[in-house]
């Protein structure tokens, strides 16, 4: 257990610097343990700091870049690990039109091996999308599903 | 393995049955203010064995029961389906397709199938183990979740990484 | 003290109500008081329900409905008691565009008596603003200021 | 009374002063992610006397003074001006401009000032008591307070009630 631990959180610090780096297009992230010699037993700490910011601790991050950060983490744990579907519920509303579309590109990219559903009411997510569902309440407190194709 | 359908009969808003077919890629859901679209977020954590009300927004687990409208009476019983293909063998059946099914009743009853057949929802965790597939992994996020993910509070973290290895 | 919380506690009552039908478009909408005989003591309760729903408890609102309803208190409270300015920083990320739009009238009528300081990405919420800040770092991690006038 | 210009100059992530003029109505603040809105609101609230460091986002107080970046040095103070305007002598001084500044210097001293001379933070909670306006008022609000304003925890919401009261 020990060994694989230690192999999939290597695994996990290159994906998180790698897919921070094409969200932030620059810019340092890291990955370190403290708190004990063992890393099972240590804490994980994150370390992010935008292109030419000379940040230490995440709590200085912005709400856009909180979201960016957060992301980046998941979808290096991804390419470890991938996960056969994935469920995100607005998580593109704190971000600027800049970083969505870094994000819809990065989503499209990851859609390869995994599944995505995204709720969204940003309209530049709703293009990148392959299919769209659109749920709707015509009588109060019923919802019905109406497909909108979108090729 | 990959997810082909989704349906939904009677859980939280949809007192009639609806299908949404996965497929590949990227697929959206839109809609105006409270009209669903989080319900079947709800409904899908909730087929997959989702234990904790608190996690579906709920106060007790029969308020996921479709509870009626202005014009509609409430209905008894709520069940939600998720149909995998199976054709490259990922998952330990012989099935070429898997679907999971959770039923409940407003008695209180409530039952889990494997392809129409009663199971125990060991069984489904049992199937899913090692997918990164369960009602607390770390496939569903919200943004309330990006706080956790990166809180003081280190042991949200630690689960992430300990559920990948 | 006593007679004067009961006086607010009736005006923000009536004002909430008021507010919820405008921004909810009818529904019902409650301010009760619970746990205790004295007003001073007892809990504040709130209930909610869309129009045609059949709601109770407010844990059960969407994520956008949740945000109409505290805003709807907000204001409420506004009505009785009008705040000198006031800051919303994204509270319109969670809203679809027709609420976006109830929103920003309301915010507009309330401007008279208060002033406001929003802070969005959303396009709808910049046209309805009065004046227009915009905020750059040219130079990474140096924010400067850009006044984009917009009548 | 109503709020004229606000004035940051070393706070944050602004090494140069900026102003900007509040006028009547509703003032827009856009901009890309992390590149200084919210930290304009930090500035209004520290200002009025903010204490709590976490509501600043920050580890200790010293954080809100600029920091420095890959180009430039970090500065040794921070500055926030808050300038009304008070035709209608609302507030209780003689003056038709009142202007509300707080400084903090790397050393750890801090001061307030009313009108450019040094003054107690009592004088200045004294001066907007009754006004509605104050650091911890409820008239600064983002999406994580929606959640605190409807929570369980319901001691947030009297407090909304008993500072209209
Ligand atoms: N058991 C139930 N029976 C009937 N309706 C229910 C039930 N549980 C929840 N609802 C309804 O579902 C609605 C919330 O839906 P949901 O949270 O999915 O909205 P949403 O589409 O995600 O909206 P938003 O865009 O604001 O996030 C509530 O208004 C509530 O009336
Ligand atoms: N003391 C400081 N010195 C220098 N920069 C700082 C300091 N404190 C915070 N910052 C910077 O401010 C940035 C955050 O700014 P802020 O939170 O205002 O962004 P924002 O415009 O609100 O973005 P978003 O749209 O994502 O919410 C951080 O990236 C951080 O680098
Ligand atoms: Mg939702
Ligand atoms: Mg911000």
């Amino acid at each position: 257990a020990r060994a694989m631990f230690l192999e999939t959180l290597e695994g996990i610090k290159k994906g998180f610097v790698q897919i921070f780096q094409r969200l932030f297009i620059g810019g340092e992230a890291e990955i370190r343990l403290s708190g004990s010699e063992d890393p099972l037993e240590a804490e994980i700490d994150i370390l992010a700091t935008p292109e030419g910011k000379s940040m230490k601790s995440i709590t200085l991050l912005s709400g856009g870049e909180k979201t960016l950060t957060a992301t980046a983490l998941l979808f290096g744990i991804y390419l470890v690990k991938p996960a056969p579907f994935c469920v995100l519920d607005e998580i593109d509303a704190p971000l600027d039109d800049a970083n969505v579309q870094r994000f819809c590109k990065m989503l499209k990219d990851f859609s390869v091996s995994t599944q995505f559903m995204v709720i969204t009411h940003n309209k530049r997510t709703m293009e990148a999308a392959d299919r769209l569902y659109g749920v709707t309440m015509e009588q109060p407190g019923i919802s019905k599903l109406v497909s909108v194709k979108f090729d | 393995m990959y997810l082909s359908r989704l349906e939904i009969f009677g859980f939280k808003s949809f007192p009639q049955k609806i299908t949404i077919e996965a497929g590949s890629g990227v697929t959206a859901i839109v809609g105006p203010n409270g009209c669903g679209k989080t319900n079947v977020v709800d409904a899908i954590r909730w087929c997959l064995g989702e234990q904790s009300t608190k996690t579906l927004r709920s106060e007790k687990m029969e308020d996921v029961i479709f509870n009626g409208t202005k014009g509609e009476k409430p209905l008894s019983m709520a069940e939600v389906s998720l149909i995998f293909s199976n054709e490259d063998g990922q998952l330990a059946v012989e099935y070429n397709e898997v679907s999971i099914t959770r039923r409940l009743f407003r008695s209180g009853e409530s039952e889990y199938l494997m392809n129409n057949r009663t199971c125990r929802l060991k069984d489904i965790t049992d199937l899913f183990l090692n997918t990164g597939l369960g009602a607390d992994s770390y496939s569903m996020i919200e943004p309330k979740m990006i706080e956790t993910i990166l809180s003081e509070d280190r042991t949200i973290r630690r689960s992430l990484f300990e559920e990948a290895a």
